[in-house]
């Protein structure tokens, strides 16, 4: 199957997301 | 035995596994045994995508500002973070001891190339761990298959990468079963 691959930056992005509050 | 007990969230980013926290912390004058360990480490909890990851990293204490003897733990799911555990039994680990003032750094650019599989490993990457010191603090990382050199050697140029060590950083490699001698 696809392996779900995320770089540093895509990672520290999501950090402040509304979804992650 | 790899039941997932979390699922992302809607709108939520998966992540290829599901990971779970652990904190452990020595009680002084306490032997170092076995039992003593698996008394000792705490869940803190498991999470399925990207926004979950972040709701409990935000909350934790930095590497960096822990006291005496602490370790954080992240393994996959299932996996319990010590070498008895069926998918670690076989394995080693990467070990890189830093300075003091560098393990927050690391210990955040590691975990975040674990979880968006940076490793390019398949399913040899177990977990990794911070261990706060008294004089330096140490990571790693564990894999299943101590043996098989191409995945040690892969995921050590995946640490040079994405760690960014000073040049002169020591970088050693253990199985598990010469840690237990």
């Amino acid at each position: 199957g696809t392996r779900i691959i995320y770089d540093r930056k895509f990672l520290l992005d999501r950090r402040n997301s509304p979804i992650a509050q | 035995a790899k039941k997932k007990t979390v699922v992302p969230g809607a709108g939520e980013h998966p992540l290829q596994y599901n990971y779970t926290f652990w904190y452990s912390r020595r009680t002084p004058g306490r032997p170092a045994s076995s039992q003593s360990y698996e008394q000792n480490i705490k869940q803190i909890g498991s999470f399925a995508s990207v926004e979950q990851f972040w709701r409990f990293y935000s909350h934790m204490t930095r590497p960096g500002d822990l006291t005496g003897h602490s370790d954080f733990h992240l393994f996959k799911e299932g996996i319990k973070p010590m070498w008895e555990d069926d998918a670690n039994k076989s394995g080693g680990k990467w070990i890189i001891r830093l300075r003091k003032g560098l393990a927050s750094r690391c210990w955040e650019n590691l975990i975040l190339a674990m979880l968006g599989e940076q490793f390019m490993v398949g399913e040899e990457i177990c977990g990794a761990v911070v261990s706060v010191r008294f004089q330096e603090d140490i990571i790693s990382i564990w894999n299943k298959t101590a043996s098989d050199q191409a995945t040690t050697a892969r995921i050590r140029d995946t640490l040079r990468r994405v760690l960014n060590l000073p040049p002169n950083t020591i970088m050693e490699y253990k199985t598990h079963t010469d840690s237990i001698k």
